[in-house]
């Protein structure tokens, strides 16, 4: 699986 | 930003709202579950640890914010202000019976085992289970009062949209949170029953949800 993004969900 | 992701932040905070002002129009938390709402505010408190260091927008810190706030009042509610009215007898659900797996699980498997991650981690695994303790509440008094399942509906709804907002962002950004989204999915499939009730009691105007 790709890589997730940095933390920009609540 | 998706139109699924801001649909589920809304309906967490429309939810989170309806059970605030539902204790402090009623002056009463009786069937609402304590323990489930300090579990809430656990989450957010490990959640959100990175407020003020990591800035991602303006929405983004100050719904962080509002839902700290917010939490942190309901449980002050429950447990200072109208304690005279809360049944911690009712709400007898064992904590350590989810806290133990969850803190186990979160130094298991996370994506790195730093302090700010693991806590992540472990706040996502807590959101899942986090509402046990009211729908076993609710299944001991067998029964909620409307507002609460509103509430309940709400709360379920936010993470069913945030399901689809995984899968279009898989689809167009190619994002992928393993962790979250198996948590989200474990945490909605435990709403699937009370939705189902509520679809089939609630919505036809029986007013109060009486289990079978």
């Amino acid at each position: 699986f790709p890589l997730r993004t940095p933390k920009d969900e609540l | 930003m998706n139109i699924f992701r801001l649909a589920g932040d809304v309906c967490h905070l429309v939810a989170i709202i309806i059970l605030l002002l539902k204790i402090w129009r009623s002056r009463s938390c009786a069937g609402i579950s304590g323990k489930s709402q300090v579990l809430f505010a656990i989450v957010f408190t490990t959640r959100y640890l990175d407020l003020f260091t990591v800035f991602i927008s303006p929405y983004n810190t100050i719904m962080k914010v509002v839902f700290l706030a917010l939490s942190y009042a309901t449980v002050y509610l429950i447990y200072m202000r109208f304690r005279n009215t809360f049944n911690s007898e009712n709400d007898s659900f064992r904590l350590e019976f989810l806290l133990v797996p969850v803190i186990g699980l979160s130094f298991l498997e996370n994506y790195a085992f730093t302090p700010l991650e693991i806590l992540w981690t472990f706040s996502i695994f807590l959101e899942s289970v986090a509402i046990m303790p009211q729908l076993f509440m609710i299944t001991k008094t067998g029964e909620a009062e409307s507002i609460t399942t509103h509430y309940l509906f709400f709360l379920g709804l936010y993470r069913a949209l945030y399901i689809a907002n995984w899968v279009w962002r898989y689809h167009t950004e190619g994002f992928f949170d393993q962790i979250a989204v198996v948590s989200g999915v474990v945490q909605t499939i435990f709403y699937i029953d009370f939705f189902y009730l509520y679809v089939t009691k609630v919505l036809r105007g029986r007013g109060k949800m009486t289990l079978p």
